[in-house]
């Protein structure tokens, strides 16, 4: 379960904060993913005391409103990508970014895919830069794109392009999965599907023995 | 027990949290950095074992314009269905009472009803109407609230309340299950003219797929 309290003294009406906050829950806490099961108890309160003394916003396309949803954007994004680093059994962050689409919502949901896959998680954990896996989560994400347009890269290293395999250094591609794990940092998989504006991203974490571990002998 | 935000940090540490550059900077408070919010945590004899902070309350000292966003699975909560229907008649709130472990969910009218009973109590306490006081709950499904430690700690819990970063902290430590760190963060931004405060803070390690509306 995500639990999540936002505060802010913005003077903002309540139809435009009550859309303000939907947009950033999907780009933020609607984006990650530790195990792919939805809790019963995900809740997420946003209150807005009025107190700053700020103009008061009452359309989304004020210059204010959208300043503030950027604001609102990044605190929630901030929030979400530290329940995905502190995921059960986790030893890093998978950051995934997908460029190309038509819109920011198939891009979400391609990167969602990628972030929620077992076998990349898991192939992040054994450090093993499987780039079919990725191809195939992005794949069956149920957005449609051309796989000639596929490119993958882990970090800055390149993976596919133009839909196919390209030679990489398998060591240092290996590495860069191994030192995330040991740093408990970030591990950045970039994807573009094609030539559309539109990106979106999803953050998870590594599949680890630890996760069946904790989740075997916890119980309810 | 209630526990000041550096006591807080002796039970789990706070997690790294990584902002991206912008027009706004990074400040401590959590949620209590904006205007007008205060916070506390404590061990309320919640959690089924350890005495790390299970009880933690935000409360607002003007009625707060209130947004919600909530688990689309059809197994939801008491808490759940409980503030959906606070937000459909009220746009404000002026609390958020969070108790961590039990889930109260899948407990039926005897769980709803203890959300109630849990919610007058606390707008009692602190003087406002019921539907000013939202509640949220994570821990064991299946497991009603342990509403007798939980409504006796709500004196010592409001008597707490701090518009200190270390009421932040306390709070974003009693809302934590299997997390082992705890979730805070605030920024400040210019917003028309005038400086704007957003914090926040959450919880979440294990079953993880948010899909809320």
């Amino acid at each position: 379960t995500m639990l999540g309290v936002i505060t802010t003294d913005a003077l903002v009406t309540s139809e435009v904060w009550r859309e303000m906050v939907q947009v950033a829950v999907n780009r933020s806490f609607n984006q990650i993913t530790v195990d792919g099961d939805t809790s019963t108890n995900d809740t997420v309160i946003a209150l807005a005391s009025g107190l700053s003394g700020s103009t008061r916003i009452s359309s989304l396309n004020y210059h204010e409103a959208i300043h503030l949803q950027a604001c609102l954007d990044v605190v929630m994004q901030g929030l979400a990508k530290s329940i995905a680093w502190d995921g059960e059994g986790a030893t890093c962050l998978i950051e995934v970014t997908v460029s190309g689409a038509d819109s920011e919502a198939e891009a979400a949901k391609i990167a969602r895919s990628i972030a929620s896959s077992s076998l990349v998680k898991a192939a992040v954990y054994g450090r093993d830069p499987n780039w079919g896996r990725i191809a195939a989560a992005a794949g069956y994400a149920g957005i449609s794109f051309h796989q000639t347009k596929l490119q993958v890269l882990l970090g800055n290293i390149l993976l596919m392009e133009d839909g196919e395999p390209q030679p990489f250094d398998r060591a240092a591609a290996s590495n860069y999965l191994k030192k995330a794990g040991e740093t408990h940092g970030t591990v950045e998989i970039n994807v573009s599907v094609g030539d559309g504006p539109a990106r979106g991203q999803a953050w998870g974490c590594d599949l680890s023995y630890d996760y069946v571990k904790i989740n075997a002998e916890y119980t309810t | 027990v209630s526990v000041s935000g550096s006591e807080a940090f002796n039970f789990i540490p706070a997690a790294p949290i990584f902002l991206p550059q912008g027009p706004w900077n990074q400040i401590p408070g959590g949620v209590t950095a904006a205007e007008g919010f205060k916070a506390a945590g404590m061990y309320g004899g919640l959690r089924a074992k350890g005495e790390k902070p299970d009880l933690a309350l935000v409360t607002c000292d003007v009625d707060a314009t209130s947004a919600g966003a909530f688990t689309t699975n059809v197994v939801a909560a008491a808490p759940v269905l409980y503030c959906k229907n606070i937000l459909n008649v009220s746009k404000s709130a002026r609390a958020v009472l969070i108790n961590a472990g039990q889930a109260n969910a899948a407990t039926g009218d005897a769980g709803y009803q203890d959300v109630i009973e849990c919610s007058n109590a606390l707008a009692k306490l602190l003087q406002m109407k019921p539907e000013e006081v939202l509640i949220e709950s994570t821990g064991v499904i299946g497991q009603r609230i342990k509403k007798g430690p939980l409504l006796e700690s709500l004196p010592k819990l409001v008597n707490s309340l701090s518009s200190s970063t270390e009421g932040a902290d306390a709070a974003a430590v009693a809302i934590t299950t299997t997390d082992l760190v705890c979730k805070s963060v605030a920024i400040e931004s210019q917003v028309g003219g005038r400086t704007v405060r957003i914090g926040g803070m959450a919880k979440g390690s294990g079953m993880i797929h948010p899909n809320m509306a």
